[in-house]
């Protein structure tokens, strides 16, 4: 319940906007919440002096205020209601229109699991300080880091619970705040810094893309990562940036998929154990054109399943992105291969080249038991997609 | 900042921030003690 004192420099908020802006990112910086007057409202001096520093320099940053406030008390003994909340974050938004961040973007309320009073919380801090938010985000893990077992990892039961989640969150949303983003400001697969020899396993990867696909396909623009590199087993890469499995799953994932997506469904028996996602092929692709459809499957069944998509796809030229684990570890492996390539770095600053495997045309598209992979349909020519 | 994070940023000084020099060996290995330690306090905190 006490927090040590501690400092950001000038020179470390310089190294992570220039690490942000040199890879290519967006900073989101996440003020402190828990710093209050006595009558509990937020005490925004120690953030004006953030902002001032940020002016000063130009730098282009969105902002948050708070991490999951739901535990507040629990965390650091201070009772915030929603109410209470939403009016910080009307004075955030105040002070960022008195400053060189006018047009700087506002997340929050970065609220856990929603659950009773959770919800409770997002409702009165939606009608409280809804409208000078951007995007409303809300952060979620499947399980306990702690307890979580492998076949939790690799059960379709596990991986439904999320679209409960994501139901609860878009009902408050939609009733209070209509046409408000929903994003997910912090997610991964188990909480705690992870669980050990599976998070950071391709094991974990069923976790990861499931939830990229349902996310999309609710209508969740933005996944924000827990963790690129951190402590505990959730991280993409490692103490040596070394990357591991789910770290080349996005890296996948951002070349094939695009942000349209469509809908897909698996006629056959037990069909939550073969998950299929479709989305329009990211336009970037040097490979792929507008109209082509990426496709991508995970297969819970402990036997191979072969898909069949239907007329007139049928026909179609398909590039097969299979992962399997690589190496006696099995699915418990830190390493991955891509149709039959251990990825790894070229070197430290050389992405091996991800290449296809071309199927003749009308094969059916095959994934071996506990498997995922990106299949794209090339000359589709789909018109939503066009 | 610390004297390392300083002599580092000093170096800096009208580069470019995406081409700037590799860190020093001294911000390195002071990053690398650092790390395990903050790694705990990091996973304490997860877990609360």
């Amino acid at each position: 319940k006490e927090f040590k004192n501690s400092t950001y420099s000038r020179s470390s908020v310089d190294m992570l906007y220039s690490f942000a802006k040199c890879s290519g990112l967006d900073l989101i910086f996440g003020l402190n919440a828990l710093l209050r007057t006595p009558d509990l409202r937020w005490n925004s001096s120690n953030a004006q002096l953030l902002l001032d520093y940020c002016s000063s320099k130009g730098y282009n940053i969105s902002w948050e205020l708070g991490n999951e406030p739901n535990s507040f008390w629990k965390k650091a003994h201070i009772l915030i209601d929603g109410l209470q909340l939403g009016e910080d974050f009307v004075e955030l938004h105040k002070l960022l229109q008195r400053s060189a961040f006018q047009n700087a973007k506002l997340y929050g309320p970065d609220i856990g699991q929603p659950r009773g009073k959770t919800v409770k919380l997002l409702r009165s801090f939606l009608k409280a300080g809804g409208e000078v938010i951007d995007s409303l985000t809300w952060h979620h893990y499947y399980l306990n880091g702690r307890i979580a077992t492998k076949e939790d990892f690799l059960s379709s039961d596990v991986l439904d619970t999320f679209i409960l989640s994501v139901q609860k969150i878009l009902k408050v949303t939609k009733e209070i705040t209509p046409g408000k983003k929903v994003w997910l400001g912090e997610t991964s697969s188990a909480y705690g810094g992870g669980a050990p020899l599976l998070s950071n396993t391709f094991a974990a990867g069923f976790m990861w893309l499931d939830k990229l696909g349902l996310s999309a396909q609710m209508g969740i623009e933005v996944v924000m990562r827990q963790v690129f590199f951190g402590a505990g087993n959730y991280h993409l890469v490692d103490e040596n940036f070394e990357p591991l499995p789910d770290y080349w799953l996005s890296l996948l994932f951002k070349k094939l998929v695009g942000p349209r997506v469509l809908l897909s469904r698996v006629k056959g028996p037990d069909r939550s154990k073969l998950r299929v996602y479709l989305h329009c092929t990211n336009v970037y692709h040097p490979r792929y054109q507008e109209g082509d459809l990426t496709l991508y499957v995970l297969n819970l069944h402990n036997v191979t399943k072969h898909l069949k998509v239907p007329p007139p796809l049928f026909r179609k030229p398909v590039d097969t992105y299979l992962l399997k684990p690589s190496g006696p570890d099995g699915l418990l492996s830190k390493s991955v291969q891509l149709n039959g390539q251990i990825l790894k770095m070229v070197d430290e600053q050389t992405l091996p080249a991800l290449t296809e495997k071309p199927l003749p045309a009308g094969s059916a598209l095959s994934l071996p038991a506990f498997s995922y992979g990106f299949f794209v349909i090339r000359n589709a020519k789909i018109a939503a997609c066009i | 900042p610390t004297s390392e994070e300083r002599s580092y940023w000093k170096s800096q000084v009208n580069h470019d921030i995406c081409r700037s020099e590799p860190v020093s060996a001294a911000v390195l290995r002071k990053l690398q003690v650092e790390w395990p330690f903050q790694e705990l306090l990091l996973l304490r905190e997860q877990y609360q």
